[in-house]
């Protein structure tokens, strides 16, 4: 089944959060690399928020994601 | 608490920062105020100093801008990222950026420029994000009143520039006192060129005809010169300086700088040595002089001569009927004299030397 519209824009918006403050790359990967590389980066986010670490894209994960924060990348340089 | 990877910081503690551009948002004074306040939470509790620069480079270049503004790190429009900074380093290192999309505010009502100032600036000395959620260096927006560093913040800064010799342990987030308190007392009030400034333990109030609430602020903050407790205070409109009394000495202001010369001791004035601690004061603009409030007497200082009038001390029972004997603060409106005692408020008009009403002390603070 297609991805739902709420669903869809949601994981855009996480993957571009990712990218700006966990250093999830962007540009062209293959779908599996990506995948993985995005859970391995949404679980460091999870981690460090102390949210529980699923590695998926739930209620509590997307909604801190939507706070207002600091725009300095939480890891590394 | 965490650093930026290999613990970067500034070398030397005398750091310089320069502010490029201003948000409309804020009045230029309101932006500087929050900026210096910023600062100042990290100096508490370090041996750092800043000085503000007009021209050149500074070590903390701080501006505003939207989108992409120049370092490749673009924001992103309203909410979302709301500021960024460099850490320590030459070039950008030390860098600050707020989004100019946010609406920057001086209370709650928007994003607080003072909170995000303060946590951007620990980037710039140094701290990366905390994990801990109670920690200014939380990287989610929070409003919050009071001294913002929590212990973490604290040992996370010491861990880089050690502790601030020169000033006691500073106590993280004291408790700020709640301004609807039944209970609650003054320690002192003046006015601040329009404004009524209310001294209370650590904190202050700022009450502007034009704010719906009231805004408190860490005396600290504001004058890290100052001690921390305030036993009185007023203002002088025509000289535009405000004289702050603790224990012995007093400090006069213009504006939020200290004058030169200042703190002095109380005896200046005209005080016998017997006297260690002012309660109240208040200017009388009607006549020019200013009373002084010491234990159950008061003492007339005429600011024309610049000197203490005769035949004072003189009783406050007896001279303030239907008065308590004692005052914690006072002020002069149109008239009226507001005296401030514990939990209540003694309405007096100065002209028929009568209380007009009692009400508690906070209802100034709209409780």
């Amino acid at each position: 089944l297609p991805l739902q519209s709420t669903e869809k824009d949601n994981r855009l918006f996480a993957e571009k959060y990712l990218h700006r403050l966990y250093g999830l790359p962007a540009g062209l990967q293959g779908r599996l690399q990506k995948s993985d590389t995005f859970q391995t980066k949404l679980k460091e986010m999870q981690k460090f928020f102390k949210l529980k670490v699923t590695g998926t894209l739930d209620d509590s994960t997307v909604e801190l994601m939507k706070q207002a924060r600091c725009g300095v990348p939480d890891i590394g340089e | 608490y965490n650093h930026f990877p290999r613990h970067l910081k500034w070398q030397n503690n005398n750091i310089t920062f320069r502010i490029l551009n201003y948000t409309p948002d804020l009045k230029k004074a309101d932006v500087d105020r929050a900026i210096r306040n910023a600062l100042n939470v990290w100096a508490d509790v370090t041996p750092l100093t800043f000085k503000k620069l007009h021209e050149g480079i500074a070590d903390i270049m701080i501006s505003f801008g939207s989108r992409e503004h120049g370092d490749y790190n673009p924001f992103d429009g309203p909410n979302g990222l709301l500021a960024h900074a460099y850490p320590p380093g030459a070039g950008i290192g030390g860098d600050t950026h707020f989004d100019e999309d946010e609406q920057w505010t001086k209370d709650s009502s928007a994003y607080n420029l003072f909170i995000v100032a303060a946590h951007e600036l620990g980037h710039a000395l140094g701290m990366s994000h905390s994990s801990d959620a109670g920690a200014l260096m939380y990287p989610v927006y929070s409003y919050t009143t009071g001294f913002p560093l929590s212990e973490d913040d604290i040992e996370g800064i010491q861990a880089l520039y050690g502790a601030n010799p020169n000033s006691k342990k500073v106590k993280p987030r004291p408790v700020a006192p709640s301004k609807c308190d039944p209970d609650l007392s003054f320690d002192a009030v003046t006015e601040l060129r329009g404004e009524t400034i209310v001294f209370k333990d650590s904190f202050y109030w700022r009450l502007h005809p034009q704010m719906p609430e009231p805004e408190q602020t860490l005396i600290k903050s504001t004058w890290p010169f100052f001690p921390k407790k305030v036993d009185a205070a007023y203002e002088n409109p025509e000289k535009d300086r405000v004289y702050m009394f603790s224990g012995i000495k007093m400090w006069a202001l213009n504006g939020y700088d200290l004058v030169d010369g200042y703190p002095k001791y109380i005896h200046k004035l005209g005080l016998p040595k017997s006297v260690r601690k002012v309660d109240a004061a208040v200017y009388i603009k009607d006549t020019g002089k200013t009373l002084l409030f010491t234990d159950e007497e008061y003492w007339s200082y005429d600011e024309s001569t610049g000197t203490m009038d005769r035949g004072y001390p003189r009783s406050i029972e007896e001279d303030f009927p239907g008065m308590d004997d004692e005052v914690d603060a006072v002020a002069y409106h149109y008239g009226q004299l507001y005296f401030f005692h514990e939990h209540i408020q003694y309405e007096y008009s100065y002209a028929s030397r009568k209380v007009l009403r009692i009400q508690r002390t906070n209802s100034i603070l709209n409780c």
